[in-house]
C-alpha cells in the first residue's frame, strides 16, 4: 500500500523521507561514538532561503484564493514550517561550536522531522483544496440534475436543451477532464478504479438523460392534448389503458437515470476526498 | 503550481543538509 496518496506528494516527500530515515538509523548507530558533525551552516541556510519562500508563495496563495479552509489552514501549516527551520538553524549553530553535541544532532533529526512533517501537512491542505475545486464541478452537475425533474414541458424541454448545451455540457466535459487528470494523479490502484468506473457510468448515461427527458415529456405532452381535444371520460380511458403505461415508465426511467448520475456523482466526490486505502475498503465492506 | 515548486525547493535543501550531516557520519562509521 502506498503511503502517499497522489503521485506529487510522494515524488517530492519519499526522497526526503527516506533520507530522514538514514540520519535517524545512522544517529543510532554512532550515538555514543562521539563523531564530528560537519559545518552545516551553508546547507541550512538554503533551507530556510527555500522556507521562506514558500511562507511567501503560501501567504500569496491563501490572499488569492476563495478556499476558506484553505487561508484558515495554511498559516498554521506554514508556521509548523518556519519553527522546523529555526530548529534546524539552532541544531547547526550548536554543532557548528560542537560538532559532537549529541543534543546538536538529535535537534538536527527532529528539525528534519518536522521540516518532513510540516511539508507534508502542507501538501494535503494544498491537495484538499485542488480536491474541493473539482468536487464544485461536480456539485455543479448535480445541481443542473436537480432541475431536470422540474422539466414539464416542451417548452421547459427546449429551454433546458439550449441551457444544456451551453452550461452542462462544458461542465461536464471540465469535470471529466478534472477528475480524468485526478485519477491519472492518484497511487491508489483502488482509488483510481473507482473513479475511472463511476466517470464512464456519468458518460454514459449523460446522453440517456437527454432523450429519457425527451421520451418523458413527449408522453405527457400527448396525454395533455388528449385530454383538451376530446371528451374527458374517453381521454382518461385512453390515458389509462392505452397512455398511462407509457408515460409511468417514462417517468420511472428518467428519475432513473437522474438518479444514477447523482449517485455516480455522490461516488465520485466521495473517492476524490479519499487518502487511504483503509476508507475504500471499509465504505466497501458497509 | 508554485506551492509545489517552492514545497519541493525546501525538500531537496532539507535532503543535501541531510546528505551532507549522513556522509559525513558514514564515513566515520
Amino acid at each position: 500500500m502506498p503511503v502517499f496518496h497522489t503521485k506529487t506528494i510522494e515524488s517530492i516527500l519519499e526522497p526526503v523521507a527516506q533520507q530522514v530515515s538514514r540520519l535517524v538509523i545512522l544517529h543510532e548507530e554512532s550515538a555514543d561514538d562521539g563523531d564530528l558533525m560537519p559545518d552545516l551552516s551553508k546547507p541550512v541556510q538554503i533551507v530556510k532561503s527555500a522556507v521562506d519562500n514558500l511562507v511567501n508563495v503560501g501567504h500569496e496563495t491563501c490572499s488569492t484564493s476563495t478556499d476558506d479552509l484553505l487561508r484558515n489552514e495554511m498559516p498554521q501549516v506554514l508556521v509548523r514550517v518556519n519553527q522546523a527551520s529555526a530548529l534546524l538553524i539552532d541544531a547547526a549553530q550548536m554543532l557548528k561550536y560542537e560538532p559532537c553535541s549529541i543534543k546538536g544532532r538529535q535537534m538536527l533529526i527532529e528539525g528534519a522531522r518536522y521540516i518532513l512533517q510540516g511539508i507534508s501537512a502542507l501538501l494535503l491542505t494544498f491537495d484538499e483544496s485542488e480536491v474541493r475545486k473539482i468536487g464544485i464541478v461536480c456539485q455543479h452537475v448535480l445541481n443542473h440534475l436537480a432541475h431536470v425533474e422540474k422539466i414539464e414541458t416542451i417548452e421547459q424541454l427546449v429551454d433546458f436543451v439550449k441551457v444544456s448545451v451551453k452550461n452542462l455540457t462544458p461542465i461536464l466535459t471540465r469535470m471529466s477532464k478534472e477528475v480524468d487528470l485526478r485519477t491519472t494523479e492518484l497511487t491508489h490502484v483502488i482509488h483510481r478504479q473507482l473513479l475511472t468506473r463511476s466517470l464512464e457510468q456519468v458518460k454514459t448515461l449523460t446522453p440517456l438523460l437527454i432523450s429519457s427527458i425527451n421520451v418523458y415529456v413527449t408522453s405527457k405532452h400527448t396525454g395533455d392534448n388528449i385530454f383538451d381535444s376530446i371528451h374527458f371520460y374517453l381521454a382518461l380511458y385512453i390515458i389509462i389503458i392505452v397512455g398511462g403505461h407509457c408515460i409511468v415508465e417514462s417517468i420511472e426511467n428518467r428519475d432513473y437515470v437522474i438518479n444514477k448520475m447523482s449517485d455516480e456523482l455522490g461516488e465520485i466526490i466521495r473517492i476524490l476526498q479519499l487518502t487511504t486505502i483503509d476508507d475504500v475498503l471499509l465504505n466497501e465492506f458497509d | 503550481e508554485q506551492i509545489l515548486e517552492a514545497a519541493k525547493s525546501i525538500t531537496n535543501a532539507a535532503g543535501a543538509l541531510i546528505s551532507a550531516a549522513t556522509s559525513a557520519q558514514k564515513e566515520i562509521a
